[in-house]
């Protein structure tokens, strides 16, 4: 696998905060669980209407999913595991041999 | 050759460099490469100088590609604009026009040691690779390092944030050779370039403040026309406009110093996809991408060149 297979299991989530408050509180989570955002390109970026995706960990996934659901802040899971989604889109044999 | 170069694929920094050196010997009509400097960890900054040689004054465009070290899809364009310029010159009226009167400095790696990071260590990094003496995180980000209301709204001051803006501008050796060069050029640069993923946009300044530039119009209506040909192709919608009010506020951008150090041109593309695919997009799209975003710059330029003061 590639990368050692460390992305395995995990997500990229998308949210737009509606309001400001929604976005104080994910700014507050996505901090907490360390994750890489993919957009915007700070935290500090997000506020209200901005769309945001964060790219989670697999053991950072389900806290998170489930901060959005008890806040009842609308999210879509963009990609369901990244190492997939990874290996998918290059030539793999080639692309191995070449790193 | 460079029918035997794969554009299709995303290629390591080794390979990219290897394949600039082999056209620097094979096209030397039309190519010329030059280093602008070492990176942090070294590295040499290649730039590609593409056009008919003249000794009249030309004008020229710089491009850049990779600024974020993840953003593959940007190298892959820079490579398909130089395979393209080659192979058309002779065939494409538009494109001998563009090559006979511009020179074009293409510089296909801006982030070379964030670019071979993400190759072999962290697909994710976006920043530089420097050190910093205080924490233990390591990078700058490269697109807020610039000297245009440096670490202001939408850059952090944390060295460990993805949009750290670095212990002080131009921190970061290939921002100040990259900025370097175009102060020492910047007479006779009428436009620059730069190529990100992902958000399918076309933007120009300012991105550090909500403001109109004061030649909006001849800069609009170029964007206005880029995008119409990009959709064109294959019928994918770029949004165009301002950066701080099409994507967002973000201060030290390489495009808004372009911009006040006088080049009156500047943009930042944002390549394929919306999200779907993010930074992963698949190597099956690089062609469908890169046709319809070469058809752009072409657009622009040619407006720039027929229509711009």
């Amino acid at each position: 696998h590639l990368y050692g297979n460390r992305y395995a299991g995990d997500k990229v989530i998308r949210f737009i905060p509606n309001t400001e408050e929604e976005a104080f509180v994910l700014k507050k989570i996505c901090h907490q669980l360390k994750v890489d955002l993919w957009q915007p390109g700070g935290v500090s970026q997000i506020s209200q209407g901005t769309v945001t995706d964060v790219h989670v960990p697999h053991n950072g996934s389900r806290t998170l999913l489930t901060f959005l659901e008890e806040a009842n802040i609308q999210y879509k899971i963009l990609i369901e595991d990244l190492q997939k989604v990874l290996e998918k889109g290059s030539s793999l044999p080639a692309w191995r041999s070449r790193r | 050759s460079l029918s035997g170069y794969n554009y299709e694929v995303y290629h390591s920094l080794e390979e990219i460099q290897n394949w600039m050196h082999h056209l620097n010997k094979t096209h030397s009509g039309l190519i010329h490469m030059f280093s602008i400097g070492k990176s942090y960890e070294g590295r040499s900054l290649y730039v590609l100088k593409l056009g008919r040689r003249s000794r009249s004054y030309k004008r020229a465009v710089w491009m850049d590609c990779g600024i974020h070290a993840r953003e593959w899809i940007g190298p892959a364009f820079c490579q398909w604009f130089v395979k393209e310029a080659l192979l058309t010159y002779r065939s494409d009226p538009t494109m001998r026009k563009m090559l006979n009167h511009l020179y074009f400095y293409i510089m296909p790696v801006f982030n070379v040691d964030g670019y071979h990071f993400s190759w072999t260590n962290d697909r994710f990094w976006r920043k530089t690779r420097s050190r910093n003496s205080r924490f233990r995180c390591r990078g700058v980000d490269a697109n807020r390092n610039w000297r245009v209301k440096w670490c202001d709204e939408g850059a952090s001051m944390h060295p460990c944030d993805d949009t750290y803006c670095g212990p002080f501008p131009e921190s970061e050796p290939e921002v100040k050779a990259v900025a370097n060069f175009l102060r020492k050029h910047r007479k006779h640069i009428t436009a620059y370039l730069s190529f990100h993923a992902y958000a399918q946009m076309l933007l120009y300044p300012y991105s550090y403040k909500y403001a109109t530039i004061p030649n909006f119009s001849c800069v609009e209506s170029a964007a206005y026309k880029a995008v119409n040909a990009l959709r064109s192709v294959h019928g994918v919608q770029y949004r165009y406009g301002p950066a701080s009010s099409t994507l967002y506020v973000s201060s030290g951008s390489s495009m808004d110093w372009a911009y006040k150090n006088g080049i009156p041109y500047t943009f930042a593309f944002e390549l394929r996809d919306t999200g779907h695919f993010g930074f992963l997009l698949p190597e099956t799209l690089i062609k469908p991408t890169c046709t319809e975003t070469m058809l752009a710059v072409k657009n622009i330029t040619m407006h720039l060149l027929k229509k711009c003061p």
